[in-house]
């Protein structure tokens, strides 16, 4: 109880400092390996000099996805949870002194990729202005279904690696059925970072995100 | 402290168990989606008799792979940890309670499906057999380097949809790279559930770990 009381306080704390700083904060989860940091990578790109980006960046082990952001001259802060136990989340006060080691003044979009795991990270409220999930279609139909407390805890639901939709018997009426009795009120979107199909819709919603904050 | 002590003592309860029935206790473990059960489905389908199988299906909330498999005529045990918290990961207590559900004298191979995360699982030793790490190709090869502690836990690697090789710009020899420095001694195999490819290898590994039980 205690505990989930100061993560609150936290993330409110979060939520002022982002709200100061004129930052939409967009947190990003997803089961390893879904393309979060591909579609960052696409997004830094199509972006270009059009809104200011940063990424915080969660993983256990390794600097592998900030080194692949960073190439497009973008600020990066690590948070690796190894040397602290190997956490499978994220928490605020953690996303908060990464932050603060950025430049904010330069920058309008926020991005936090948080840790590879469909479970935990979903229970974290980091206060950010917006909480992403990707699916990706090679992981099945029925992840919204066995793992709903992530899709309930989610603003908007990517349905990522769309060109591999002709090598798959990919069903996304189940999906899409799936989703909607998860959290009937969360937008799904489908892309490829591989391709840019779908793409364009991401950056738009990126866009309103980032308008609103200003 | 306590914790691990309380956790080992019950894995060897398990050991113990699993040795007096006969049993080659099998823990199968990946990120979700990475085809467990879809591998569990061709694994059933290829042994038919020869050897007696059931699985303890570990799953935050649904039965929905314990139907998959109870089609193929097995005794099935499901435990849901959604109603007690939704814990990310199995525990030995929890493994034998279910296991006891069961009439093992039929069977020679048990397979536990942990519940899909590429963390928490490689943390609580179950008193198996041997524990297996599934990590498809849609995932990226980058995994044993980001999640470590995983693939030192594990006695076996398969690599799984294979089948979907041409439709991807994977690295095979990076992540077999990968796999070796994340854990010098596991060994990898690779397969598709779908096309049948490799499977042979997967089922001559079983009869060896069941062979060994006797
Ligand atoms: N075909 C295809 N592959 C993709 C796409 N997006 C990502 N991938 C591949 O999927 C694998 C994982 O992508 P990442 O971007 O590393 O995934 P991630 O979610 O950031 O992974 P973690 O940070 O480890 O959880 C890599 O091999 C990518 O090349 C896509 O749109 N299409
Ligand atoms: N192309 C291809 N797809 C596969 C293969 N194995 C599994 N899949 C697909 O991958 C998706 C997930 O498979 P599952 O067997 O449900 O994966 P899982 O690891 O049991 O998933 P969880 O239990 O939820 O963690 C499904 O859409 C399967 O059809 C394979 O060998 N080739
Ligand atoms: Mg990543
Ligand atoms: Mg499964
Ligand atoms: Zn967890
Ligand atoms: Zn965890």
């Amino acid at each position: 109880k205690k505990l989930m009381a100061a993560q609150e306080a936290d993330a409110e704390i979060n939520r002022k400092f982002f709200s100061d700083m004129n930052v939409a904060a967009v947190n990003m989860m997803s089961s390893p390996g879904s393309g979060k940091t591909a579609l960052l990578e696409k997004t830094l790109e199509a972006l270009g000099g059009e809104l200011g980006a940063a990424v915080v960046e969660g993983d256990i082990l390794t600097t592998l996805d900030a080194e692949r952001l960073a190439r497009f001259g973008i600020q990066t802060a690590q948070i690796n949870t190894g040397p602290f136990g190997g956490d499978c989340h994220l928490e605020a006060a953690w996303v908060r002194s990464a932050a603060e080691q950025l430049d904010l003044s330069l920058v309008d979009l926020l991005f936090v990729e948080n840790v590879g795991n469909l479970v935990c990270p979903a229970e974290f409220n980091l206060g950010v202005d917006a909480n992403v999930v990707l699916i990706s279609v090679t992981e099945g139909e029925d992840k919204p279904a066995k793992y709903p407390i992530m899709f309930r805890s989610c603003d908007l639901c990517v349905v990522s690696k769309i060109d591999l939709l002709p090598a798959l018997d990919f069903d996304m009426e189940l999906l899409e059925r799936n989703i909607r009795a998860a959290n009937p009120g969360l937008r799904a979107m489908k892309l490829s970072a591989k391709t840019g199909e779908g793409v364009c819709e991401w950056l738009d919603w990126l866009r309103g995100l980032s308008a609103s904050k200003k």
